[in-house]
């Protein structure tokens, strides 16, 4: 969704690097197991898509001639630092196993939980907020919140499944949407343009 | 705690 926004408008206002690059982090520590395991065709073209959706995106917003004019630089100042180093820290101390490849996976788990942060704020910066900004946001929610349901399901009928680390990571990182979704809908229902209270 | 291993999910 992001992706055909920015190519198609040719504009990336609203949208923030800080997030995408913070997720381009999360997906690359995440899916090293590219290179060493198989679970089906679905899951390795997604996990390629995930890689190279949110490259291209950051390259649009760094790089393309017109679309990085448009880019909200002084609004977006998040200190991603600070989201990163205490994720790094937690996956270093509360992991499965000392490897570096465990390790980073449960990084990943950490960092996703708190990547959309920058875009929440830059969204809360943002006055109008473009209508496919906003439902990328809402997608991007509720694809995690859906994963809520596909755990209760998965717990329920497959005997010994369970893996705490991501169960309390992805209910942290959807309940950060909760205040998002609430305006969301509010702006949907009302018929007006998305924009969030500072 | 012990958990599955295999990492099946995005």
């Amino acid at each position: 969704v992001l992706l055909l926004k920015i190519h198609a408008t040719k504009n990336c206002s609203g949208v923030s690097l800080k997030t995408q690059e913070l997720y381009a982090i999360v997906f690359v520590t995440r899916y090293l197991d590219l290179l060493f395991s198989f679970i089906s065709l679905y899951n390795t073209i997604m996990k390629l898509i995930f890689i190279g959706s949110s490259a291209c995106i950051i390259w649009y917003i760094r790089f393309h001639r017109v679309v990085s004019q448009t880019y909200d630089r002084e609004q977006d100042t998040f200190r991603v630092i600070f989201l990163i180093l205490p994720c790094l820290l937690l996956g270093i101390f509360i992991n499965h196993e000392f490897t570096i490849t465990e390790i980073l996976w449960t990084f990943s788990i950490y960092l996703e939980a708190v990547a959309i942060l920058p875009q929440l704020v830059l969204l809360q910066r943002t006055k109008n907020v473009d209508t496919l900004t906003g439902n990328y946001v809402f997608l991007l929610g509720g694809y995690r919140a859906l994963y809520l349901l596909n755990w209760i399901y998965r717990f329920l009928t497959e005997p010994g499944y369970r893996q705490w680390i991501v169960w309390i990571s992805g209910t942290i990182q959807t309940a950060i949407y909760c205040d998002f979704f609430y305006y969301y809908f509010q702006s949907w229902r009302r018929n007006e343009k998305l924009s969030l209270p500072s | 705690f012990r958990e599955e291993k295999e990492k099946d999910e995005l």
